[in-house]
């Protein structure tokens, strides 16, 4: 699956 | 979330508080009618903070938190990113606009052509990066940058005479946020299946290991009980 690459450290 | 990310971003915030709190101290201090002795050292001797790391500081948060109104992680995530965010531009502007603050600043010293990090970390970031988009290539960036944001800093340190304590723990605690975050990274890597960053461990990696002896002469100058110094 296409997964969109979040960030979710700061 | 666990607990090594969380103890190593309560760490960024208080080296970001340490720094809050010297400022405050030098604009109170000058506010005084008379120069009291301990305002007299800090308005004569140089704040010993970079002004140049302050600037790639907020270069660094405003680059890596362009998704802060796109992708919303949580209320924690964005309100530490809307206070990174407003700590390291208000302090780059208390540095070079506020009229007292200013002349804390030591510009003779604080000479790092930090531009030359700039240009190299943007092409780096260009070259290697998890996938070529505006958004990730800048977040990439902001990455390598922040690796080697403290160099101006250190480098001025290694310049003053005298480091007073805030500035130390000030670096100390900048040092020690990005180590707790590769405790969080192990942490991630053994719980969460496909957590795979290489460029951001090797990035923090790197960053961490720039303090190695920053940190070694912060202890040894906690152990002995003298000034913080470090050898030119």
């Amino acid at each position: 699956p296409l997964t969109v690459e979040v960030h979710d450290e700061l | 979330m666990n607990i090594f990310r969380l103890a190593g971003d309560m760490t960024h915030l208080m080296s970001v508080l340490v720094l809050l709190l010297k400022i405050h101290t030098i604009k109170s201090c000058a506010g005084k009618s008379y120069p009291c002795s301990l305002c007299f050292i800090l308005l004569e001797s140089s704040s010993g903070i970079s002004l140049k790391t302050q600037e790639l500081y907020a270069l660094v948060f405003a680059t890596r938190y362009l998704d802060i109104f796109t992708d919303f992680i949580s209320v924690y995530n964005t309100i530490m990113k809307l206070i990174f965010l407003g700590s390291s531009f208000s302090i780059v502007w208390y540095i070079r606009r506020h009229k007292i603050v200013r002349r804390s600043y030591d510009k003779d010293q604080d000479t790092f052509r930090h531009f030359f990090l700039v240009l190299p970390c943007l092409l780096l970031a260009l070259i290697i990066n998890e996938k070529f988009t505006f958004k990730e290539v800048l977040w990439t960036f902001s990455l390598y940058l922040e690796a080697v944001a403290i160099l101006p800093q250190l480098i001025l340190l290694q310049r003053t005479r005298n480091i007073d304590n805030l500035t130390g723990q000030y670096v100390f605690l900048l040092g020690a946020y990005r180590a707790l975050y590769i405790l969080n990274w192990i942490y991630r890597y053994f719980t969460e299946p496909h957590y795979v960053h290489w460029i951001t461990w090797i990035s923090g990696l790197v960053q961490t290991l720039l303090y190695a002896d920053f940190f070694y002469y912060y202890f040894s100058s906690l152990k002995n009980n003298v000034k913080l110094k470090l050898p030119a």
